[in-house]
């Protein structure tokens, strides 16, 4: 039975991030951010790549909860006052407009404390897994959900990308292997495995069963 | 943002639209 091509034809980027969006919202956990990496095969060398599909960030409590001690993690200012930088000029490059303003509230967007879940969202996007490396090669090659909980589980692995999620302040990281990619859902609280929510995803990302 | 590919434009341009929904709403 054929599988249609997740970046392909009917499933582009917008019905992409109508299912991250609805697997997010309609979860009784808290996720603060869900991503599909997309399956490829370089051109040049034969390497199966993961690389961005496409993601839907949500939010944690980092905002929202009373100020607790900072994290030894928490950045600095200098890392604060690149962030911003960085946005703005992200900004700049999606408006088209230099400064990265169509206004003063978009100024005074970026000029928000740019959290640590929102830059490891954003540096996401400029991540790739060659042949089974990092968490989402590992589950996509070994066709095995991985389901790591707990800050220290996190610190400990051998993957960069679980340690640079609990640099950021997560505490959960799940990557669920599909036909043409990996769902990956990062929360900042302690999520224990669910046989539901894998579930939900492959019946969401999966469209020929 | 030159580390950034134009396939990735529209992911980023929801996101920043999104965190200033955020923020505005706060």
């Amino acid at each position: 039975e054929a599988q249609p091509s997740m970046m392909g034809g009917f499933f582009n980027q917008d019905t992409l991030q109508h299912r991250l969006q609805t697997l997010i919202e309609g979860a009784k956990e808290s996720w603060t951010y869900a991503i599909f990496w997309n399956t490829s095969v370089d051109d040049v060398s034969g390497a199966s790549l993961l690389g961005w599909g496409d993601g839907y960030y949500k939010g944690g409590d980092d905002k929202l909860s009373p100020p607790l001690p900072r994290r030894k993690t928490q950045s600095s200012a200098a890392e604060q006052a690149h962030r911003r930088k960085v946005l703005r000029e992200l900004n700049s490059l999606i408006s088209g407009v230099p400064n990265g303003g169509d206004g003063e509230d978009v100024v005074d967007a970026v000029d928000e404390e740019v959290t640590d879940t929102e830059w490891f969202f954003l540096v996401s996007m400029t991540q790739s897994f060659v042949n089974g490396s990092g968490l989402p090669g590992q589950a996509f090659f070994s066709s095995a959900p991985l389901w790591v909980a707990g800050g220290d589980r996190l610190a400990s692995s051998s993957c960069e990308r679980a340690r640079q999620a609990q640099v950021f302040g997560l505490q959960t990281v799940v990557c669920i292997p599909l036909a043409n990619g990996v769902v990956e859902l990062g929360s900042t609280d302690m999520i224990f495995q669910s046989a539901d929510l894998m579930n939900k995803v492959r019946i969401l990302f999966n469209f020929s069963r | 943002p030159a580390a950034v590919p134009q396939a990735r434009k529209a992911s980023l341009a929801r996101f920043l639209e999104k965190r200033k929904e955020r923020i505005t709403n706060a």
